[in-house]
């Protein structure tokens, strides 16, 4: 079972995680602003600048995370960024938002230029997160080890990351057994998402850069 | 990308954050 360290360690970081939100003024927008790709553009623009000053302010009260060396600090959000909000999204989208907000999104999302062999694998991995029906707790440490990959580039100092995700690995490994007790292969499912966002991420790059030209 | 830039941009700040408060 879980120790009272670990518990204490895991109520950090969701706290931080539940905390940390996009402001109300950005996502109601979402209902507002009228319906063209240029604005869904600007809206989305806007979305990801926000949840990056979001996921900052969760990766800052990552036990651990400020003792890092500053330029590896930087490394470590710069490289796990995309991968983070694309995990975060996923959970947005999967716990229905109230009167069709995710609807909204979605559609807006679909109509904003971006091109559409990358909808796909985007809302295949949308559908996939969404089928593992994670707790909090695990949505917040999955970011957390997303964000504490040690092999991202420019990354110097490997083993103390690795120091820092070691544990959050251990508590998150616990959690599955603690919630999913008749599913003894959960736990490599949701690292298995990690490979997944990889690709995304690959996907991502390639997807700006057609979308700017849109 | 520009936009990497962007994001290293976004991320200094939102770092430096700590600093002022």
């Amino acid at each position: 079972e879980i120790t009272k360290e670990q518990q204490a360690f895991m109520k950090v970081i969701v706290d931080s995680y539940n905390r940390h939100q996009i402001p109300q003024d950005v996502t109601k927008k979402l209902l507002q602003e009228q319906y063209s790709a240029e604005e869904n553009f600007i809206l989305l623009t806007e979305m990801a600048t926000s949840q990056v000053q979001v996921l900052v302010e969760f990766t800052k009260n990552i036990p651990g995370f400020l003792s890092l060396d500053h330029e590896d600090q930087i490394a470590l959000l710069k490289g796990s960024a995309v991968e983070a909000m694309f995990l975060r999204s996923a959970q947005v989208l999967s716990t229905k938002m109230p009167n069709g907000h995710t609807e909204v999104l979605e559609e807006r999302i679909r109509n904003s230029g971006i091109s559409e062999e990358f909808m796909t694998p985007m809302f295949n991995f949308y559908k996939s997160i969404g089928k593992l029906h994670m707790v909090q707790e695990e949505q917040a440490l999955l970011t957390a080890v997303t964000i504490l990959t040690p092999d991202r580039p420019f990354v110097k100092d490997h083993p103390a990351v690795e120091r820092l995700q070691e544990p959050m690995l251990e508590v998150l490994r616990k959690l599955c057994a603690l919630h999913h007790p008749r599913e003894p292969q959960y736990f490599a499912r949701l690292l298995g998402r990690l490979t997944e966002l990889r690709t995304l991420n690959h996907y991502h790059t390639e997807m700006l850069t057609s979308w700017r030209m849109n | 990308p520009a936009t990497n830039l962007g994001l290293e941009d976004i991320i200094r700040k939102a770092l430096m954050g700590n600093l002022e408060e």
